[in-house]
């Protein structure tokens, strides 16, 4: 899975 | 980072600082549920395991800490601090919540985006922040009048969600393939337990009268 779904959101 | 995330974040703050300032102005844990506290405090650690490997941003970390900690500091109050302590709704605050804690993480087991232990937390975590509230709603239930701080304490808490909804709504229509099936969903199911609280508080406010949620 693509880097964006590192848990950017708390 | 877009409008609604941030402001889901600062009200989400204004709750914890609401609830601070409540506990430190009147030395009083009155009407506040620990059992919530403690379930909010194994929210914030079990999320955010990848406080040390994962560095977003410093106001990502900035965040964290201020919610691990403060949630911390606020069971810490509520059970140790040895004038807080004498105000706690013991008899009241009666929620059994180790089955909140159970079957949430029993359905992390099962939904999770991927088999691991980081991501199986953090479903869990997910999970757990969903039905948090429910010792806390079911307190003000029993607990008669319900003073204005943990009032606006328990409105800002529900509506940090709210806008995190709008925020995924945002992203999903902004950003290709984002997708939070887990966070929204749960998000959704959150926001939803507030409803009736949101409007006996709009009563309340409507009718500049003292909030009361029936029995």
């Amino acid at each position: 899975r693509e880097v964006d779904d590192v848990k950017d959101e708390l | 980072m877009n409008v609604f995330r941030l402001a889901g974040d600062m009200t989400h703050l204004l709750s914890i600082l609401l609830l601070l300032l409540k506990i430190y102005a009147t030395k009083s844990c009155s009407g506040v549920s620990r059992k919530t506290q403690e379930l909010y405090a194994i929210v914030f650690i079990f999320r955010y395991l990848d406080l040390f490997t994962d560095f977003i941003s410093v106001y990502n970390t900035f965040m964290k800490v201020v919610f691990i900690a403060s949630s911390l500091a606020i069971v810490w109050c509520m059970r140790f601090h040895p004038v807080v302590r004498r105000s706690y709704d013991r008899e009241l605050d009666t929620f059994r919540y180790f089955f909140l804690v159970g079957a949430s993480f029993a359905l992390a087991l099962i939904w999770h985006e991927k088999f691991s232990v980081q991501e199986v937390f953090w479903a869990f975590s997910i999970y757990l922040e969903a039905v948090a509230i429910l010792p806390q709603l079911v307190l003000l239930q029993r607990s008669g009048n319900v003073d204005n701080l943990t009032g606006q304490y328990v409105f800002f808490l529900g509506a940090y969600r709210a806008f995190y909804i709008l925020n995924w709504i945002y992203r999903y229509l902004t950003e290709p393939r984002f997708t939070r099936w887990i966070a929204g969903t749960s998000g959704v199911v959150q926001t939803a337990l507030y409803a009736d609280f949101f409007y006996y508080y709009f009563i309340s406010w409507k009718n500049n009268s003292k909030l009361k949620l029936p029995a």
